[in-house]
């Protein structure tokens, strides 16, 4: 929630500009998105209208840059490196971050090799600034290095945009977690209900109890 | 609205809490001392 | 007018100090009120001396038969339980204290003490009693107030007393009814002795608008706190002496059967059953209680882990 609320309105500011901006004059736009250091989501930009025209023309390219912030990872451009232009350094540690958040999404431990391998990091010193520095300062991702078993515990990750293709199991997660609550506070409920008529059971056993003894002390005397 | 679904995608990615073995580990043996607890208090009762 | 409470009528609490209506009356004042933000000072001054016993002063007023405790600050002496008069060692810092806060514009006085047993339950021990009937013979109206750190933690509500001492030599007209507490074997002697010297006042609470406005906005934080921690876990070593404590009296009462003189087959006196079962009765009591404590934990754990681990992705 932190995070979504400290991008808002950049988002925003974003997403006015792109309204503006049409054609080639889109490029400094997506170059500053991608390289701003705050921002890590992308949809609302995407959902311009004046970036979504850019498909199948000259300016395409950006569109597909765009694409790649908001839902790949660092590998994703290695592999279509030829087709899309030149990331600069900010760009390239912003879609590292972003990286990060997506390994988070599978796994909540991260090997130190794996998270090497994807991010292209040559040693687990770098690997660790990496995460201390612009991961875990940036606010996207909170864990606990364990040096000794070389992984990345991750406790909390910023949300990625969503692909349409993610939506039914999220719906489906939730609607699981509603209905184990539901059963959850229908078992308390019924505890409850038993809970009180044991101690009525157990009051009225009680009271017989003693109203036989006094009884018997009653005959007997 | 984009972002309430990263929020909620964020929120769900955090499930399960915690998931080892280690963790079942020590659940269960808190569960057996709290009923071997019980247990006592009930004998203690009779 | 909810906020009333806090204006402090300089004249009035003089007037009051002159009458001196608890001379006549060791039982005048009969009820406390305490603000939110001195409890939660005490609370968590009494919890961050883990299992040493730590003491501060109170500030307040008084309203007819209530005392009211506006604010508290913490003194530096710890092991109150241990000496004749921690206090000594604070005299410098509560004169310093005291002067600075007038200073500042704070007008209420110092009107308690208070300090933490903690696992053993509030009520006032022999060396508590002298000294508070000595500040109730220089420094009245005065209160004693005992806080139960580790109880709180276990029972998840504030185990917290006001007590005020009678005289020497007075005897109280009828036996109070005090709320059932367990105390330890190795306190027990020392409870016995001095419980007849002094009375609990009814404690009530408040707080200003402010507060509420503070206390909702750290709602979110402190419940996330409360969520993610559990007394099973953190209060351990005090339900291991709970059931160790409670064996020894289980021990102890089994002594006594075997000890007395007649045997089970022969009935015995009836006042001597009314003792063992009054005993027995106790220890069940207690044993009923830690088993709650630590079923109330679980009951936690589990639907936490219900809630939070149960569900896949």
């Amino acid at each position: 929630m932190d995070m979504e609320q400290k991008q808002e309105e950049l988002i925003d500011h974003f997403v006015k500009q792109a309204s503006s901006l049409t054609g080639a004059s889109l490029a400094s736009l997506v170059s500053e998105a991608t390289s701003h250091p705050s921002l890590f989501a992308f949809s609302e930009i995407l959902s311009a209208p004046s970036l979504l025209q850019l498909e199948g023309t000259e300016n395409s390219v950006y569109l597909d840059v765009l694409r790649l912030f908001a839902h790949g990872t660092w590998s994703d451009y290695k592999s279509n490196a030829g087709r899309l232009p030149q990331l600069v350094p900010d760009q390239a540690l912003k879609l590292k971050q972003l990286t990060v958040l997506t390994l988070a999404e599978t796994n909540k431990v991260l090997p130190y090799d794996q998270l090497m391998q994807q991010l292209d990091v040559a040693n687990v010193r770098e690997l660790e600034d990496f995460l201390i520095n612009e991961c875990m300062y940036a606010g996207i991702v909170r864990g606990k290095l364990d040096q000794l078993r070389k992984c990345f515990e991750v406790q909390f990750a910023a949300g990625r945009d969503p692909r349409p293709e993610q939506l039914g199991s999220m719906i489906e997660t939730l609607s699981n977690w509603l209905v184990t609550s539901d059963n959850l506070l229908i078992s308390i409920q019924e505890k409850m209900s038993w809970a009180d008529k044991m101690s009525e059971l157990n009051k009225k056993h009680k009271k017989e109890i003693e109203d036989k003894a006094e009884e018997v002390k009653k005959t007997y005397s | 609205e984009n972002s309430l679904l990263r929020q909620v995608s964020s929120l769900l990615r955090r499930l399960p809490a915690v998931e080892s073995g280690k963790f079942q580990d020590d659940f269960l043996m808190e569960y057996n001392d709290t009923l071997l607890v019980t247990y006592l208090a009930v004998l203690t009762n009779c | 007018s909810a906020d009333a409470i806090f204006y402090y009528d300089e004249a009035a609490q003089t007037k009051f100090q002159q009458e001196k209506p608890w001379v006549n009356d060791p039982h005048f004042f009969k009820r406390v009120k305490i603000s939110a933000l001195a409890l939660l000072k005490m609370v968590v001054h009494a919890r961050s001396g883990g299992t040493i016993e730590v003491m501060g002063l109170m500030q307040g007023k008084t309203d007819g038969d209530a005392i009211i405790v506006m604010d508290a600050f913490a003194l530096p002496v710890e092991g109150t339980e241990t000496r004749v008069n921690a206090q000594a060692d604070a005299y410098e810092y509560m004169v310093d204290y005291s002067q600075t806060n007038k200073q500042a514009g704070r007008l209420e006085n110092v009107v308690g003490w208070y300090h933490s047993h903690p696992g053993y339950g509030c009520w006032l021990s022999g060396i508590d009693v002298s000294t508070q009937m000595l500040n109730q013979q220089f420094q009245e109206p005065f209160l004693a107030v005992v806080i139960d750190p580790t109880r709180t933690v276990s029972a998840g509500k504030v185990d917290i007393g006001a007590f005020r001492t009678y005289p020497e030599g007075y005897k109280p007209p009828d036996d109070p009814i005090s709320e059932y507490q367990t105390i330890p074997l190795n306190k027990i002697e020392d409870f016995g002795v001095h419980c007849k010297q002094y009375y609990s006042l009814d404690i009530t609470y408040f707080k200003s608008c402010l507060d509420s406005h503070l206390l909702d906005l750290l709602w979110n934080k402190y419940w996330v706190n409360t969520l993610s921690s559990s007394p099973l876990l953190g209060n351990g070593d005090y339900v291991a002496g709970q059931i160790s404590d409670l064996a020894e009296k289980l021990e102890q009462a089994e002594n006594h059967l075997s000890h007395s003189r007649f045997g089970p087959l022969v009935t015995p006196t009836q006042r001597k059953k009314d003792q063992e079962e009054s005993q027995l009765a106790k220890i069940t009591r207690d044993s009923a209680k830690i088993t709650v404590e630590q079923v109330h934990g679980l009951m936690s754990q589990v639907i936490k882990d219900i809630l939070f681990n149960s569900v896949q992705q």
